[in-house]
């Protein structure tokens, strides 16, 4: 479960660093 | 490339994909690292310090610095964990870090990579007379959204690969006069340079 939350948050914050990148 | 590879390697061994992909990372932040002359090619620091150095010196923005350092507490979650992982979650975590890896190459930074090792120059416009001591070596110049290649006069011993990563250096010493070659794309003869100086960047 802690694993699958670490992802979960993981792609949130890579979502955020390319909108970043734009 | 290292995209496709790892996207294959994933169909039939996903966490070794997972570990070629951190690898890849790892590489291309170093490679930024030295280009940016954060780092020397030759100077060594772990991917977690590589990260906040280039973080104080604002190369990489706050979001991609806390997603790397994100991406590398997952990858060893996975890596340690002793219960087994669902392939379903090491593919989530390859999509998510491949997403990572081409936001990395969004960071404004030329990087330059060998497009090709080695070929001859030669003194004539017919290319006739090679020269003995360099060969030419092109350099693929590469930056978001811009892309050129050039070549360059490289000692004939220097031994490099298709797509190294390189340095920039140049040895202003040894200068060379007039060349031409034999582009290995269009077989057409072309003027390489006037008079440059000597490439004598390392692979990173």
């Amino acid at each position: 479960v802690e694993l699958e939350s670490n992802v979960e948050q993981l792609r949130e914050t890579v979502e955020k660093a390319e909108r970043e990148s734009l | 490339a290292a995209i496709d590879k790892i996207v294959d390697l994933s169909a039939t061994e996903p966490l070794a994909a997972l570990l070629k992909l951190s690898q890849t990372l790892e590489k291309e932040l170093k490679v930024l690292a030295v280009s940016t002359a954060v780092l020397r090619s030759n100077q060594r620091s772990s991917p977690r310090q590589l990260i906040r150095l280039m973080a104080s010196k604002n190369i990489l923005p706050p979001h991609t610095v806390e997603s790397l350092d994100q991406f590398r507490d997952v990858r060893n979650k996975i890596i340690h964990e002793s219960v087994e992982i669902s392939h379903s979650t090491i593919f989530k975590v390859l999509d998510i870090g491949l997403q990572l890896l081409k936001t990395l190459r969004q960071v404004p930074v030329e990087v330059i990579t060998v497009n090709h090792p080695g070929i001859p120059i030669y003194k004539d416009e017919d290319c006739v007379e090679e020269y003995e001591e360099v060969k030419g070596i092109i350099l693929y110049y590469t930056s978001p959204g811009t892309e050129m290649t050039k070549i360059w006069p490289v000692r004939k011993n220097v031994d490099f690969q298709k797509g190294d990563y390189v340095t920039k250096d140049w040895d202003c010493n040894y200068q060379w006069g007039q060349a031409w070659y034999i582009d290995p794309v269009t077989d057409k003869k072309k003027i390489a340079w006037t008079g440059v100086c000597e490439f004598v960047g390392v692979r990173v």
